[in-house]
């Protein structure tokens, strides 16, 4: 519990939506 | 034994009894996730946020959302009224969500909304104030703190800048806007520890 965002599921919202950006640029 | 989340990032504040914990937990997250969302694609505008290292830019906002939702919805907080308008629509007096078991959090959120709101800032000094507080270089984890303090440091003097020009006889709005970052963390730690209580419960 010493991490709330992670608790949260915040860590892997963030990851996917700073990815999704990663991939656009890809493109 | 009614259970409520008292998080104007809900729906509701009303827990159906029928649902299960993780139902419940799975709800929620459904409800916030667009907001969270949000405040990642403001993040990719910030200049200079996309350099940082990846590692660095999902520190930033694991640390930072819960301020950056803060100020971003400051105003579903009706000072004037003493209530709060939750993501569905529906509004709730500060003393029914008292009884639905909400405390110091929500006092404390309605003190700093108001403030904030007080000093009559426009869109654009908000947005600037708001990526100032997102990019904080003494938060936990942080990699490469130089590269994530020159940053913060351009922003502050950009938002010096603006408010200067925009507010020239009142001075004391940059210092009092900056006097807000630490306000914004107590609210953080304040917000950890209840969603601690909660996830226990």
């Amino acid at each position: 519990f010493s991490d709330p965002a992670s608790n949260l599921g915040l860590e892997d919202i963030i990851r996917k939506a700073l990815m999704g950006n990663l991939e656009e640029r890809q493109e | 034994s009614r259970m409520f989340l008292v998080c104007p990032m809900n729906m509701s504040p009303r827990v159906d009894p029928q649902k299960s914990g993780h139902e419940v937990w799975e709800e929620f997250s459904r409800s916030f996730t667009p907001a969270v969302r949000e405040v990642v694609e403001f993040a990719k505008k910030i200049p200079g946020f996309r350099e940082l290292s990846q590692h660095d830019q999902v520190s930033l906002l694991k640390a930072g959302t819960f301020e950056v939702l803060v100020v971003r919805f400051a105003s579903l907080f009706d000072v004037t009224e003493r209530c709060v308008t939750f993501l569905g629509g529906n509004k709730y007096s500060v003393d029914a969500l008292r009884t639905m078991g909400s405390g110091d959090l929500l006092s404390s959120m309605f003190d700093f909304c108001e403030k904030l709101m007080n000093l009559g800032l426009s869109e654009e000094e908000m947005s600037l104030f708001t990526a100032v507080v997102l990019v904080s270089a003494d938060r936990s984890g942080i990699e490469n703190v130089n590269s994530v303090e020159a940053l913060q440091e351009t922003l502050i003097r950009a938002l010096r800048s603006l408010i200067t020009r925009n507010h020239p006889n009142e001075s004391a709005i940059f210092t009092k806007l900056l006097l807000k970052l630490p306000d914004l963390r107590s609210l953080n730690n304040m917000h950890s520890e209840q969603l601690l209580a909660f996830k226990v419960h």
